[in-house]
């Protein structure tokens, strides 16, 4: 079952890996811009992964909502896995504006395997179409909640965020939706 | 089924996004390298993909046999990914001596996700153990070369060498079985 092994993947080859050192790369980010610093909300110190039902993934977050721009990178990871010398492991910042213009910082992006499903779902030799698409990306959330709820080291470094698609026709869906995981922090 | 999600996720994700790209960065890599650029075999400018049946990955190639060292890196990849600014993708180029002491140069690397197949068989909530591992090794490698057999963006860019145990006792068995795949090509 396609979405079960990818939630193992996810964590095992990355969200194990980059969570223990989230914090302090925010650390040091906010020590190189003293703009941003102050704009981190209490608790917001974590990684929020966007996880659309519709496995319909943006590149840009900025494109799905105008209240969204990106910022910055956080600094570098470098970890030599499976041969690659000083493989890259980064994340972006990225400046959410409220309805009355605030800016929040917060490091966010999606969960990168839903594009393996989006693409599997459009190859017919992969096996499964576009019905069975939604119903695997339950499974990824679940799976990946327990496998996190379980896991020590990645405790309350992240967020998992479900984006049903009945917000889609609103142009500031995407904005609010993170606005209001922020402020449940803590 | 696991590694069939994996196979995909590893093409879907990476091979269909790197290995068009592959030529021009060796051709970029030879032009800032000279010394390496005659030790390049004709057709070795494809990616040589380790595939080691008992999902054993070391991150350092030049760790399992010493006629490997690391030489330096090809230049960086930047693609935008599911709301991360310039993912940095990267291969390593290896020099490996021949019985002879002759130097050939190459890019090879592990199959990644068979780090997950190795994790998940060493937790017991994942769903399989160490003896459906090995068989998840070879469905993962029978779906990927079917894949890549079906891509045309990827013909001729890559080499799949599925690794045996039966050399695990020679200490230059990899470097071997690398030289002997180089040489076949073309
Ligand atoms: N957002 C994000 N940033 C990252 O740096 C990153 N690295 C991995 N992942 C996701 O974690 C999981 C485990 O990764 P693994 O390396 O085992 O498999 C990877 C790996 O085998 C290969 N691959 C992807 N990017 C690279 C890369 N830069 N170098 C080598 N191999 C790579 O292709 C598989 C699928 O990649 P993605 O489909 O991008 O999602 C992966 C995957 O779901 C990432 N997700």
């Amino acid at each position: 079952n396609v979405a079960h092994g990818l939630a193992w993947s996810f964590y095992c080859g990355y969200l194990r890996l980059v969570l223990p050192r989230l914090e302090d790369s925010i650390i040091e980010f906010c020590a190189t811009h003293q703009a941003s610093a102050p704009l981190w909300a209490r608790g917001s110190r974590r990684l929020l992964i966007l996880i659309p039902i519709n496995a319909n993934i943006s590149h840009k977050l900025e494109e799905e909502d105008d209240n969204i721009r990106f910022y910055d990178n956080l600094p570098n990871n470098e970890i030599n896995r499976a041969g690659v010398r000083g493989r890259v492991y980064k994340h972006s910042v990225y400046r959410v504006l409220d309805e009355h213009g605030k800016a929040h910082d917060c490091v966010v992006e999606y969960a990168t395997p839903l594009l393996t499903l989006y693409s599997m779902s459009q190859e017919s030799s992969a096996g499964f179409g576009e019905p069975e698409r939604r119903q695997q990306v339950l499974i990824f959330y679940r799976t990946l909640q327990e496998i996190l709820d379980n896991s020590l080291e990645c405790r309350n470094r992240y967020k998992l965020i479900l984006l049903s698609d009945e917000h889609e026709d609103d142009p500031h869906g995407l904005s609010k939706t993170i606005l209001r995981h922020l402020q449940q922090q803590e």
